[in-house]
């Protein structure tokens, strides 16, 4: 599962018998370089390093005939356990239209994401959608969604008003009156510490009651990625995140850092600019991306 | 020395991770660090203060570049800025944002919508060319792009603006093709006007890791780029990035935006920047 430094490193030192002291610290360290160079919130390194080398310095490694061996082992079990589990499949509601709502930083992905989701419960599960267009600020947002809604075939709701609360709950009013299964509602990207905005999307939960409200980040975010989905999450109970951007080869270990600390799964990731470029989060996809 | 040494290594760990945490680089940070380290024992410093200071005055040497931080302005008009990067971090805005500065400077302005591939790319630069009075040449959606940018010169050239701002689709530097057709909106520039474009500005996002090294690198090999513009500075990430994209590949920052209204975008100041990271 590891590869290219984590094995080289590993390849070093597998013929020695017994794992030394300078070599277990030697190997902590190149841990370490590759998890910062991943992206990996260094809090959240220095906790890991902490606990790998408690275990490391534990019966299992020391007493074991190959403890180089046992250190690979853990850490790839830390690392996949650290990304939580593939939860990524959608739970429609019994009663009434499921409804999603994307909320995230500025050009993360999440009007592209409204569509992919769509597409994805339509052609995946057979279910009516529509989408409701609430973000207000951005020149031509509403263009944009209905242009790519189009293309799938997928109602748009919009107004030309200013009030994202408002249009969100007329929106979720009409769909449902229409009786569709699945609405997702589109919101404007916003800072974590934008005091307005973030009172917004606050709003727009509350009279929308979404089913599922996900932070849609974007894979390549990196040292403050926790801080971001911990403000998030405070302020609009996220249930999930959508990692986008996948195809910019980054390493990933924003989504590491962001499970350990705010877990919430991650339950889509978008990896390209193609609507079909979407699917179901993998945790051990992303673990071997990291240590890469 | 060795007392300090020992004592202060929570010291030196500390600024190490203000670096780390801000997005620089480990290899820039450490170096960094290292060098400060050494000439602060080589000069028996030990006032944490001033220690602080060595190392703002250090990012600050490392973020000037003399002339290069200064807007290039062609001697033959127009003036041909091409504006590139990876999706959604801002280029469109900041091309927007630009042009408005630039014709408050009193010059004459033509924005090319040369994203001819999103939905709605067109339309919104046509609104802030609607709002500012600037011209946008844009053609019809998933027409070629090098033709828009053919189209835009000679308009251009007719109308005898001061600058032209190409903007272009969000794209992954790991996309062969799309950077091959980077490398052709070049050099529709080059054919028509006998020379590069004056700036080539790889639009970088503030809350970008390490990433953004690569995206430099790749963009810098195919196109050559000639400075950063750093974006969405007003949230918490620091962009610690540009500093390693200086060190190790010296392309400097030009300007910086930092926030969603039209005034949101300066000159890169330096010292400000550094200031912020210690913040
Ligand atoms: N390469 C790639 N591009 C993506 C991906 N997801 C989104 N994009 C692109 O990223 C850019 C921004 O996407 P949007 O959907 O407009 O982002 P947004 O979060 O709605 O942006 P704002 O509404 O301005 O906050 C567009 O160019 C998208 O095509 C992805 O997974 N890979
Ligand atoms: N807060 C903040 N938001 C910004 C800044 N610059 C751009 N944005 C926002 O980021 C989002 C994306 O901006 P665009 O200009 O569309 O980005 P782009 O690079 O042209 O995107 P693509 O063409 O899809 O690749 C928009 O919501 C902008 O308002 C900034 O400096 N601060
Ligand atoms: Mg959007
Ligand atoms: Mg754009």
């Amino acid at each position: 599962q590891l590869t290219g430094k984590f094995e080289d490193l590993f390849f070093r030192i597998r013929n020695k018998g017994k794992l030394s002291p300078s070599d277990l610290d030697a190997a902590l360290r190149e841990i370490k370089l590759a998890l910062l160079e991943a992206d990996v919130n260094f809090k959240v390194v220095k906790e890991f390093l902490g606990n790998l080398k408690e275990r490391a310095l534990g019966k299992e490694v020391m007493e074991s005939l190959t403890p180089y061996q046992q250190v690979i082992k853990i850490v790839n079990d830390e690392m996949t356990r650290m990304l939580g589990s593939s939860e990524g499949s959608v739970n429609f509601s019994s009663g009434g239209p499921t409804i999603f709502m994307m909320v995230g930083l500025q050009g993360t992905g999440k009007t592209s994401s409204v569509i992919k989701l769509a597409n994805f419960i339509k052609s995946r599960f057979g279910k009516s959608v529509a989408l409701v267009a609430a973000d207000v600020y951005r020149p031509a947002a509403v263009l944009q969604l209905m242009d790519m809604a189009g293309k799938i075939g997928v109602d748009v709701y919009s107004e030309k008003s200013m009030d994202p609360v408002s249009i969100s709950r007329k929106g979720v009013e009409k769909f449902t009156r229409d009786g569709r299964d699945a609405i997702i509602i589109d919101t404007a990207g916003r800072l974590h510490i934008d005091e307005n905005m973030m009172l917004e999307v606050e709003n727009i939960r509350k009279a929308v009651k979404p089913h599922q409200v996900y932070l849609v980040l974007d894979a390549m975010t990196g040292q403050e990625a926790v801080n971001i989905a911990s403000a998030f999450n405070k302020r609009v109970e996220c249930d999930g995140l959508i990692l986008t951007k996948l195809d910019s080869d980054t390493r990933g270990g924003a989504a590491l850092s962001v499970y350990y600390v705010v877990k919430k799964p991650i339950k889509f990731v978008s990896s390209g600019e193609k609507i079909e470029d979407f699917d179901i989060f993998h945790p051990e996809r992303i673990a071997s991306r990291i240590l890469g | 020395w060795n007392k300090f040494k020992k004592s202060n290594s929570q010291f030196w760990e500390e600024l190490e991770e203000q670096l780390i945490s801000s997005d620089v680089s480990v290899d820039t940070a450490d170096m960094i660090i290292s060098n400060i380290r050494e000439y602060a024992y080589s000069n028996n410093i030990n006032d944490t203060g001033i220690i602080r200071d060595l190392l703002k005055k250090e990012i600050i040497k490392i973020l000037n570049c003399g002339i290069n931080e200064k807007l290039k302005f062609s001697g033959n008009p127009p003036s041909v800025y091409l504006i590139v990067g990876v999706n959604g971090v801002g280029k469109t805005s900041a091309i927007a944002k630009l042009a408005a500065m630039l014709k408050k400077q009193g010059k004459n302005v033509v924005m090319a919508a040369a994203d001819t591939y999103r939905s709605a790319a067109t339309e919104q630069l046509q609104h802030y060319g609607e709002r500012l009075g600037i011209e946008v040449v844009h053609h019809q959606k998933l027409s070629d792009p090098g033709a828009v940018v053919y189209d835009s010169l000679d308009k251009a050239l007719a109308r005898r603006s001061d600058v032209l701002i190409i903007d272009t689709a969000g794209r992954m530097q790991t996309s062969f093709n799309l950077m091959e057709e980077l490398k052709k909106i070049k050099r529709v520039v080059f054919k028509k006007l006998d020379r590069d474009p004056d700036e080539i500005l790889i639009v970088i996002d503030s809350t970008t890791g390490q990433n953004a090294r690569h995206q430099a690198e790749v963009f810098h090999r195919a196109i050559g780029l000639t400075g950063v513009i750093l974006t969405k500075t007003d949230g918490t990430s620091k962009g610690g990035i540009v500093l390693t994209i200086k060190n190790e590949l010296q392309i400097p920052v030009k300007l910086v935006t930092n926030g969603e209204k039209i005034e949101n975008i300066d000159l890169f100041d330096p010292e400000k920047y550094t200031g912020a990271i210690f913040t």
